[in-house]
């Protein structure tokens, strides 16, 4: 149901890597890279590729974003036909106000990538 | 696909063979045992010390005495100097030897998130490798209850004591050095229960007896679906499961084998004590409660346990009560029913037990990222009351009166 087991790999890891930027006072961007950095050689290289690619995306984040709204904006996590958009961290805006935030970051380069 | 990419690629297909299979990812001798650690190597079953021969694996009945060489891997072997008489006959032949064999679901496996993973607070670099922990299947039977055996140094994936099962069998005869194996698996049911029977490695007619325990705890009532009820196994299919699984094991055990039933699980307790805590993930803003958790699983129909793990309280009990219902087959089958090559038992389950008698405080008891198994601090009260159950069993074999002379003369018998 609405992305399962992806969404919430993808909800937990950004949830984490969000917090711990905010920890060290950087931006996502620096997070996901010091997480790439500590991957396995043979990964660790097309790590950097995909966070170089979406950098302009992960600087420019919104704060309103949740762990749970970017992924859902990312198209790991989607809320299926019937079913009640499921979230583990507290919303933090209105449901019209947080459909405007969707709506400005899915137009970002994000998705496409 | 996540196991698309290079290298996990790798990792995804060995796990995907131990997942059918739970056969060593790496043996030589095609034994079942292997010489490994991880990818159910020695960290589930007692390492092969020659992985290219296949007459040499642990539990064996000794080949030739063990007069030249060590055929069952259990450290002992040659010969006494003034008698020339071998060492395996004079110091295990009498002792009644047997290995343990344990068929379980997470909870034997030991099922362990670490939560430096998890908390931004805790969170360290280092942590991340853990590569041998996801060949491990996020398991770590090596410090488990039921067959753990490595002492637990400086590590911060995981802290705390190791005492098992096997290592009291072990301590209780030292001829049963290596002789355990592990098949638990992380979501086992009584339907997979057949599947682990297969995967056991042992000959009826050239090992020792076997002390099997069979502790599907709650994988047959817990699941991930809205309509939880429905997808529980029914009395009638989970009675069919087992007793499919003990004619088989029948089938495969050496004579003299006990078959040890346990109790399945009531874990109703875990809401009430959980729910208003704080879950690792939210320590830093204070703002991801279990009951939070719990909802978000219950809502993407992934969570471990739509039954317990639950803000209904009728639903909780109703599962309880599915839970009891299976534990009362499980109790007429080793009333009832008999084999040819191994005496059934049943004991009640160590947590309920724990729980019931006000043994543990519940919060300490469980693991901090799901909440829903027991912790590193956990095992070692779970290997004391199952301890104290089967000691009231004909199961465990007598005190080897060896044991001293054994440690004299072999040590450490070789590690594990």
């Amino acid at each position: 149901v609405n992305g399962g087991m992806s969404c919430a790999v993808c909800t937990v890891l950004t949830g984490v890597t969000m917090q711990i930027a905010e920890l060290h006072e950087e931006d996502l961007f620096n997070a996901t890279k010091r997480l790439c950095n500590v991957l396995p050689n043979k990964i660790r290289h097309p790590c950097f590729r995909i966070v170089d690619k979406v950098e302009p995306y992960l600087t420019n984040l919104s704060e309103k974003i949740t762990p749970d709204l970017f992924c859902l904006v990312y198209g790991t996590c989607r809320v299926d036909k019937g079913q009640p958009f499921c979230h583990l961290f507290p919303l933090t805006m209105e449901q019209e106000e947080m459909e405007n935030v969707l709506k400005k970051e899915r137009e970002k380069m994000l998705p496409k990538i | 696909d996540f196991c698309k990419l290079p290298y996990i690629k790798d990792i995804c297909n060995i796990l995907n063979n131990s997942y059918t299979s739970l056969a060593p990812v790496e043996d030589f001798d095609n034994d079942g045992f292997s010489a490994m650690e991880t990818g159910r190597g020695s960290d589930w079953r007692g390492r092969d010390c020659v992985d290219n021969d296949p007459q040499v694996y642990p539990g064996r009945r000794p080949l030739n005495s063990d007069y030249f060489s060590d055929s069952n891997c259990n450290g002992i072997w040659g010969t006494k100097n003034d008698t020339f008489l071998s060492l395996e006959q004079e110091l295990c032949k009498k002792s009644q030897p047997r290995g343990l064999i344990f068929i379980g679901d997470s909870i034997g496996a030991h099922f362990h998130m670490p939560e430096v993973w998890i908390n931004p607070l805790l969170f360290s670099w280092p942590g991340l490798n853990g590569s041998s922990v996801i060949l491990d299947e996020i398991d770590w039977p090596q410090f488990g209850f039921a067959t753990g055996f490595k002492n637990i140094t400086r590590n911060i994936l995981i802290q705390g004591l190791t005492d098992s099962l096997y290592l009291r069998l072990r301590n209780r005869n030292r001829c049963n050095h290596r002789d355990y194996q592990n098949l638990s698996q992380n979501g086992a049911s009584s339907y997979e229960g057949l599947n682990h029977v297969n995967s056991i490695a042992r000959n009826r007619t050239t090992d020792n007896p076997a002390l099997v325990i069979y502790a599907m705890q709650g994988n047959d009532v817990c699941n991930n679906f809205n309509d939880t009820i429905n997808h529980m196994t029914s009395p009638e299919t989970f009675r069919r499961n087992v007793m499919k699984s003990l004619f088989l094991l029948d089938e495969k055990l050496p004579p003299q084998s006990h078959v040890v039933l346990v109790e399945l699980v009531e874990a109703d307790f875990i809401f009430p004590a959980m729910a208003e805590r704080l879950h690792p993930i939210g320590r830093l803003h204070k703002n991801v409660f279990y009951k939070n958790l719990y909802e978000w699983f219950n809502c993407m129909q992934i969570g471990p346990c739509t039954g317990w793990l639950n803000a209904n309280q009728t639903l909780r009990d109703i599962t309880s009560k599915r839970a009891r219902k299976l534990s009362t087959i499980l109790k007429y089958i080793a009333t009832n029913e008999t084999f040819k090559n191994f005496q059934v038992h049943y004991i009640q389950n160590p947590i309920n037990y724990l729980v019931r008698n006000d043994k543990i405080n519940i919060t300490e008891f469980l693991e901090p990222v799901d909440s829903l198994h027991p912790n590193q601090k956990a095992q070692v009260l779970l290997t004391e009351t199952v301890w104290n159950f089967l000691e009231k069993l004909p199961v465990l074999g007598p005190v080897n009166p060896h044991n001293d002379e054994i440690i004299r003369i072999f040590g450490e018998q070789g590690g594990h």
